[in-house]
């Protein structure tokens, strides 16, 4: 299950006998590669690749584990353990959720996907449409809610946000309510202070950072200033239907302590996942 | 005196890291700092110009990858007598094509240019829509077909329309599309088949990462890119995806986008790019 890159670095030290310590610098240079070009922070590349060195030279592999085998799980207990030991999404039975991220993460997009993911379960859902800046950020939610019969509640002419969630949480009462808002970054700071504000008046259940899978080193900058302003609950990483590997994820989730719940997989409603850490460790490794 | 390779490789090893957390793709990185290697390893450096030397020497490597382009916008606009000028706006999804295009627009009206915007994004909701709201709140022509229309029809469309009333340039937005989805980047070839735009432009995400290197090589073999557009440089980013793209295409950058509203829009400038990303 690890990508042909890392398959060819581990075939080296299976290959060699004993444990040669210039061998395992180069195996490791080979993995710190592999992480870089998958967007994984560089501080934390060099954080992990010291563990993975120190480790897989003091460490006797498990008994049946060759010296390859070893370094392979040092690296996926690394990531893992990264990932935070989340125990798996479980359904809601009453929620208010609310996304946030940068500007074209793929928030409205995800909101709709997620109102289908909740009411296909059962659990009825609607949501409000709090972006009052992007032209025509209503008629997006509605007509890709449309199809699904889920009920938007929104006032395009109205530039209040606040207003907006406070008459459509007292118009809606399903069990779910979703929460879409405008694409902001950290320098932006008026628009921090209206997602603080949007965040007191909504009093949601989960907060969900959206990241767009191709963002460079800038996502655990990213993630902090949202986490230290509203709090993040849980993680969720779109468009990993491109090239994009995603390490920013695993700086999103060290800096918000926060467990990604969802993966984006394309442009349709149906195009969400729900988070496989497995699956997705190998695809940072390539 | 003979140049002391462990300290240039240590000092080098900073410059590194420094790119790679400035967001430049991994393999360009391997380039730069190899060909500086090969350059600086057999010279004769004095300790005391060792550190000027190295950044002397990364500065005229990162010189040979980003410059400002030959001909400016509307440079390039005036050099073609036949009107209109095509040009075409591409990209991954969510890089800001739609709201780039309305700078643009505004940018060429206040320059007392005339343009007509193509709705070649036929698909995603809300894309007419939203500029809709742009081209009135402009004053700008907008044609547009019905949802699901074809895109390349749309392009025609407008062209055949700015040929008519003399119109000096057409704005083609299209949809984002992911570059490893092969239907989305045939239907891109397919419009620029029909519209046989005068400029590409490659509209990239500042905050990208390597895979900027990927998105730039396959869009680039799939149509030919003329230029880029780095946007949402406002959002406190060193922008070395500008370094892998134009690695990548050899074309340069046109405009950074530096906010959401109309005026947000900057020329490049490579000189002061490179001074920031060798901090
Ligand atoms: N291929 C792909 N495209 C996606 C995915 N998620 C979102 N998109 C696309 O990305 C673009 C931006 O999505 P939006 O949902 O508008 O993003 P947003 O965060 O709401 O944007 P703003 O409100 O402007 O900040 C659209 O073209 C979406 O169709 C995904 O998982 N895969
Ligand atoms: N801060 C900032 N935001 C920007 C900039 N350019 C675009 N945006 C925002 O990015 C988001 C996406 O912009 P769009 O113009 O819809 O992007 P697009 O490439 O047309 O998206 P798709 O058509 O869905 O692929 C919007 O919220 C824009 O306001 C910029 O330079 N700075
Ligand atoms: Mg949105
Ligand atoms: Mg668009």
């Amino acid at each position: 299950k690890l990508g042909d890159s890392l398959s060819g670095v581990l075939r080296k030290i299976s290959r060699a006998g004993l444990i040669d310590e210039r061998l395992v610098k180069e195996v490791i240079k080979d993995i710190q590669r592999a992480l870089l070009s998958a967007d994984v922070n560089v501080k934390l590349v060099m954080k992990i690749s010291k563990k993975i060195q120190e480790r897989a030279l003091k460490e006797k592999p498990k008994a049946g584990l060759g010296r390859k085998e070893h370094i392979i799980t040092i690296l996926y207990e690394e990531l893992s353990n990264l990932l935070g030991s989340s125990k798996n999404y479980s359904l809601p039975n009453k929620s208010r959720i609310l996304m946030v991220g940068l500007q074209g993460s793929g928030k409205t997009t995800t909101t709709v996907k997620l109102a289908r993911y909740f009411s296909k379960r059962g659990l009825s859902t609607s949501i409000i449409a709090a972006d009052t800046y992007r032209p025509a950020a209503y008629e997006q939610l509605f007509q890709l809610a449309e199809p699904f019969k889920i009920r938007i509640y929104g006032e395009p002419e109205n530039k209040n946000a606040i207003e907006i969630v406070k008459y459509g949480l007292q118009e809606l009462n399903t069990s779910i309510v979703i929460l879409d808002t405008a694409g902001r970054h950290r320098k932006e700071e008026e628009l921090f202070k209206e997602m603080r504000e949007i965040n007191k008046k909504f009093k949601p259940d989960e907060k969900f950072l959206v990241i767009d899978s191709n963002i460079g080193q800038q996502a655990g900058a990213q993630a902090k200033a949202f986490h230290e302003s509203i709090g993040i609950t849980g993680v969720i990483l779109t468009k990993l239907d491109g090239s994009a590997r995603g390490g920013g994820a695993l700086s999103a989730v060290a800096e918000t302590g926060a467990p990604v719940r969802f993966i984006g997989v394309g442009e349709k409603m149906g195009d969400l996942e729900v988070f496989n850490p497995e699956r997705f460790i190998s695809r940072i490794l390539g | 005196v003979i140049l002391d390779e462990k300290k240039l490789d240590e000092i080098l090893d900073d410059f590194e890291i420094s790119l790679l957390e400035s967001d430049v793709a991994i393999s360009v990185v391997d380039k730069i700092i190899g060909d500086i290697k090969s350059e600086l390893y057999s010279k004769k450096i004095r300790k005391s110009e060792l550190d000027s030397t190295i950044k002397n020497a990364l500065r005229k490597s990162l010189q040979d990858v980003i410059k400002n382009p030959e001909k400016s916008f509307e440079e390039m606009m005036e050099e073609k007598t036949e009107k209109p000028f095509v040009i075409a706006f591409v990209g991954i999804n969510g890089t800001g094509k739609t709201t780039t295009i309305a700078k643009i627009a505004k940018r060429l009206k206040d320059r007392g240019y005339s343009c007509v915007i193509s709705a070649s994004d036929t698909f995603r909701a809300g894309a007419v829509e939203q500029l809709e709201t742009h081209s009135k709140k402009l004053g700008v022509k907008l044609i547009k077909h019905s949802k699901g229309a074809d895109p390349a029809a749309v392009a025609f469309d407008a062209i055949k329309h700015a040929r008519a009333k003399g119109i000096d340039t057409v704005l083609i937005d299209t949809a984002g599309r992911m570059e490893t989805n092969t239907n989305l980047m045939d239907e891109m070839k397919k419009i620029i088949r029909v519209a046989k735009p005068d400029l590409i432009l490659f509209v990239g995400d500042a905050l990208t990462g390597n895979s900027a290197l990927e998105q730039a090589e396959k869009f680039n073999s799939a149509v030919g890119i003329g230029g880029v557009i780095l946007t949402k440089a406002d959002a406190d980013v060193k922008g070395g995806a500008a370094l892998s793209i134009a690695e990548a295409t050899g074309r340069q950058i046109f405009f950074l986008g530096t906010g959401q509203e109309y005026d947000d829009l900057e020329a490049f400038d490579a000189g002061k790019f490179i001074e920031e990303i060798l901090g």
